[in-house]
Order: C-alpha cells, then structure tokens, then sequence
C-alpha cells in the first residue's frame, strides 16, 4: 500500500529538502521503492541528489498536460533513476514558479500534482514530496496529492510560530481537497542538546503534537549540510555520521508506522 | 537623504530577519531614525521586537489605501513606536498572504509599497524592509519600493543555489518597475569558521560580489536566536554577545557607504 508522504512548513530553512533527500535515501536502502517529487521551484532535492541542468520534462510539463495524457507510461517519462536502486527522482526547475499564473484560470487547479502522482502510485512504495516555503498553489497541489504531512520543526524560536498557520491550513485542506490528509508526525531537527532553546522548543513541540512527535531527533550535524555539495544524501557521503544514523531510524520509524 | 534597504533571497532560513531586527536597532542606537517594514506573512520581524498581536491597521492594509488615502498622517496612523527611540515598525501579520489575490485585477500593483513608503520616507534616516521567502506579488513590491538590496547568504550549500535567480529577478525589476535598484551588498550569515563549508561558501561568495561583500561577516551565534523569544533585538538582550557586536559594525559599514 504506498504512502504519499509531503514535507511541509512554510517557515525557510527548517530542514524540509533534508528531510526529504535523507529519508528517501535511507527507505531506499531498506529496499523500498521510493519516489522524491521536488515541488519547491528553488530545485533543492534535484540537487541534493546531484542533478543540475534543467530536463526537458521535469513536474512541472508532467502537471500541465491535458487529463487524457495522463498516463504510467508517459508519466514515467518525467522520472529520472538515481544512483541508488530503489529510489526515482521526479526533478523541477526554476519554471515550478510560472505554473501559479498558468494555473490561475483552470479548473481543479489543485488537484494537478495528485492527478499526476495517482498514474504512478503503484510502482512504488513511498511518495515523500519537497514543498516551497509557502502557503501558495504549490503547497495546496502538495497537501492535496498527500496521504499525509511530515512537518520539519527546526528547534528555533521562529520555527514554532508558524505552526498555528501551518495546521490551520492543513485542516481547511482537510475540508476541501483532501478529506483523508493526516499527519504523519513533527520532527525535530538541528537540535543542539547543549541549548536550552532546543530544549524548550522540543517541549513545545511534545505539548503541541504529543504522540504524532517522532521519536527520532535530528541534531545539528556538519556531515548533512557538507552532503548537498557533493550531491549525495548522507548515507552516500558519510554512512557513520550522526545525520546517516539518525534518518536511518527515521526510516524505520516511518516504516513502523 | 533617507535611503530604502530591503533584506531579499528567496532560500529559506538565510537570515533576513535576524538582519533587518538587528541592523535596524544598531542604526538606532547610533541615533538614526529607523523604519523597519515587515513585508513576510508569518510576521517574524514583528515578533522579533516583541509585538504578537495582529493590529487593526498593518502594512497590508495600508497597501490597500486608495491612492487618495495614501497620505503622511494616514500612513503614521499604521506604524507603531517600539521600546527603542529612533526604531518603528510597520508591522503585519498573516492576511498579507491574502494581498497576491487582492492585487491581482488592480493596475500597478507592483508599486503599492512604494507610494505607501514615499510618504513617510522623508521622517526617517533609514526605511529597512523583511521580505518573504519567494518570489512573488511581495517581494516585487519591496524590490520596487527599495533603493537598494542588502542580500543575506547563509554560509551553506543550498544558499549559494539560488542566487542567480535572485540576481536575475532584481535585473528584470531593474529593466521594468525600479531602474535605480542598486546592491547594497551580500552579507555572509551563520558563518563558522571551524567549518570548510562556510570558507567555500565565503570564497564563492567574494567571487560572485567581489567588492559588493560586506567586510562584516555574521558568526552563527546562540544569542542571535536566543533573543527573538524574549522580543528584543539582541543589542537589548546581551550587548556584548558576538552577534550583537558584528551587527553595529555592519551598522556603521551601511552608514559609511
Ligand atoms: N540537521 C542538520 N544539521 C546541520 N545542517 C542542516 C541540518 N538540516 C538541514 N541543514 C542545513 O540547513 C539548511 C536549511 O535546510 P534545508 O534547505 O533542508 O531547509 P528547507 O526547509 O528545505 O529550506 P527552504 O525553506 O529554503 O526550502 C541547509 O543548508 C541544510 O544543509
Ligand atoms: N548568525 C546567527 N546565528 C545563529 N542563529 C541565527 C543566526 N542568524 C539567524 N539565526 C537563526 O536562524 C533561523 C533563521 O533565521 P531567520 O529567520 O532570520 O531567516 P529568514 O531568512 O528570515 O527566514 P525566512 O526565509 O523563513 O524568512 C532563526 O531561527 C534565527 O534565529
Ligand atoms: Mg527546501
Ligand atoms: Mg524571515
């Protein structure tokens, strides 16, 4: 039964394109058959598993296309393999920022990404979808597409302030689009156990979420920021690292789930 | 000659607000008459000094005035005194995000900002404006407002990603909206210097602006993200800290251009 999973959370910076990268990875090499869908125009996914020109059919033509072109195969079509076996990567480009004005004027504009996603959800396991820091038609395709939300929760003051608007969203969602989107849970992550602000957020947070709380924290770690340059997850470029450890058992625990 | 500095780059988390809170109170300390402007939907730059509440009349709705209505008095009546003399803000708070649909049948929407701004500009020294992680309708009305763009670059990989798109965005408002946009500079945030990645990032960084890099460079420093949660900039909250320190250098390095 595969599970569409979307990183969401419109504060920047707060670990949604690691989250994603890391953890298909590591599902990857648990042998699950994983696709990554980069939703977010700035392209971070597609980088961080080492592509870098633009294709000439990325996310963007795939949800543009007429409902009758919609199919496995020609969807296939936009999916790129990986170095890893197990793990496709559905790319974007600078363009993902065009498709609001294209959209604009178009019926069911919204369910364009799920539409897409739906051709092709047999042929995997898992769906794990990057999002832009925003609340926009990107964010609305991808919260319509998901079974559920993985929220990356960054352990800074900011970071928890957003989130009263984050789940605000997540429920008109909930009564519009997609009646079935549940959250999949909040993951701390770049938590220095030496801060007392890591320490408080990570309180807020259990008193927000209480039991949807991974278990797994992210620290802040070197190894998982050095990764991007040399577009590979973690687990490619240090396996032992803190960061490959801990989105390792994330992975489990999703799996668990 | 009051001069109009956004804080722009559409990568999440880079540090636009902990830029605009902080130079924005340095500039005050040093007794220049400070306007922050808070054009970012999750309203961080007003946390930041410690207000939470949403207020009857906020930039949003002044960017609504007809233009008529866009007068000297009536714009003082959207900005609010803060606990440091010299510094106001203009806050904001979420229904920002609602303004892209509101605009979009409106002519000139691109310089609403701008007018709401030139009516106030001549009451202070220094007018500095937070922007959102995208590129949309918000941050087209900061570009287009701004007589210059102070550009935030977190020492990290996925930050150096986007600054071509950002570089190639303030030319296009260059060619249209703002012809007189110039760069401030690029200002090296979170910078570690145990850290390969932040002396890479640096070196790109120095190649790409040369002359345009500020000489003070932002060390990744807990009490810059300490001091949000008790609303204060952090010169309020440990004057001697690093952060507070390097942001009154780069306080006098702006004054000095
Ligand atoms: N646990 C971690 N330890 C250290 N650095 C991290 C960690 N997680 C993410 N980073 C780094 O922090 C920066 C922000 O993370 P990332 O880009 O994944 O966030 P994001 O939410 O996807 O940002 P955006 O909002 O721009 O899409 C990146 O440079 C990344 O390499
Ligand atoms: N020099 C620094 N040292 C340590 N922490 C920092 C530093 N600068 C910013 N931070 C923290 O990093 C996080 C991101 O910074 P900030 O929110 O200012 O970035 P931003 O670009 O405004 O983010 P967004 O794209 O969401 O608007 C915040 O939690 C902030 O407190
Ligand atoms: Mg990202
Ligand atoms: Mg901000």
């Amino acid at each position: 039964m595969t599970r569409i999973i979307a990183a969401c959370n419109q504060k920047g910076g707060v670990g949604k394109t690691t989250t994603c990268v890391n953890l298909a990875a590591a599902l990857a090499a648990m042998e699950k058959r994983v696709l990554l869908v980069d939703m977010d125009p700035q392209a971070n996914s597609t980088q961080g598993l080492g592509f870098d020109e633009g294709f000439d059919n990325d996310i963007y033509d795939a949800m543009l296309l007429p409902e009758a072109e919609v199919t496995k195969e020609r969807i296939h079509g936009f999916i790129q393999k990986t170095s890893m076996g197990f793990l496709d990567l559905m790319p974007c480009s600078r363009s993902l920022a065009g498709l609001e004005v294209k959209l604009l004027s178009e019926e069911k504009r919204e369910r364009r990404l799920s539409r897409v996603l739906e051709s092709v959800r047999a042929d995997y396991d898992f769906i794990l979808i990057d999002s832009p820091p925003s609340l926009n038609i990107l964010t609305l395709n991808v919260l319509t597409a998901a079974d559920s939300v993985l929220i990356p929760i960054q352990c800074e003051y900011y970071a928890l302030q957003g989130l009263a608007e984050l789940l605000n969203t997540i429920r008109l969602v909930q009564q519009s689009t997609n009646p079935n989107l549940a959250i999949e849970g909040a993951l701390l992550t770049m938590y220095d156990s030496r801060l007392n602000l890591s320490k408080q957020v990570a309180e807020d947070v259990q008193n927000t979420f209480s039991e949807k709380v991974f278990k797994t924290i992210i620290p802040r770690s070197v190894k998982l920021s050095e990764a991007p340059s040399f577009g590979k997850p973690v687990i490619l470029y240090d396996v032992v690292s803190i960061g490959a450890v801990r989105y390792m058992e994330l992975a489990k625990e999703v799996i668990e789930k």
